[in-house]
């Protein structure tokens, strides 16, 4: 379904450094109903990357979509896709659009 | 608009 949204980008983000670097604000319920990335940190996996920007609106996390997950959980999510040892990357879906 | 509004602001979480 993530690939029917209009002007989405896969993003995959190698896991380049210990940290993934990266701030969210949003979530369903919220002023902001998707995440939303507010900081890229500089030396986090997500700067390496080079391809994640700040503004841009996080759809899925490795296929799974984060529409209609409050903060926490869509936290969670990320958190759990760096987490893991079964990928040595993460795969974003974003758009520019919010 | 109204919507907006009315829905609280999100927190920020730094992964």
């Amino acid at each position: 379904p993530g690939l029917l949204e209009p002007m989405s980008t896969l993003v995959r983000v190698p896991k380049s450094a210990s940290t993934l670097g990266i701030a969210i604000e949003g979530g369903a319920n919220t002023r902001q109903p998707l995440p939303r990335i507010v900081t890229i940190q500089r030396g986090g996996s997500a700067h390496n990357c080079g391809q994640l920007k700040v503004g841009q609106v996080i759809l899925e996390v490795n296929g799974i979509s984060l529409r209609g997950r409050e903060h926490r959980e869509a936290a969670c999510l990320i958190a759990e896709a760096f987490k893991t040892k079964e990928k040595d990357y993460i795969d974003f879906l974003i758009t520019e659009f919010n | 608009r109204e919507k907006r509004l009315t829905l609280p602001p999100s927190e920020i979480t730094l992964l």
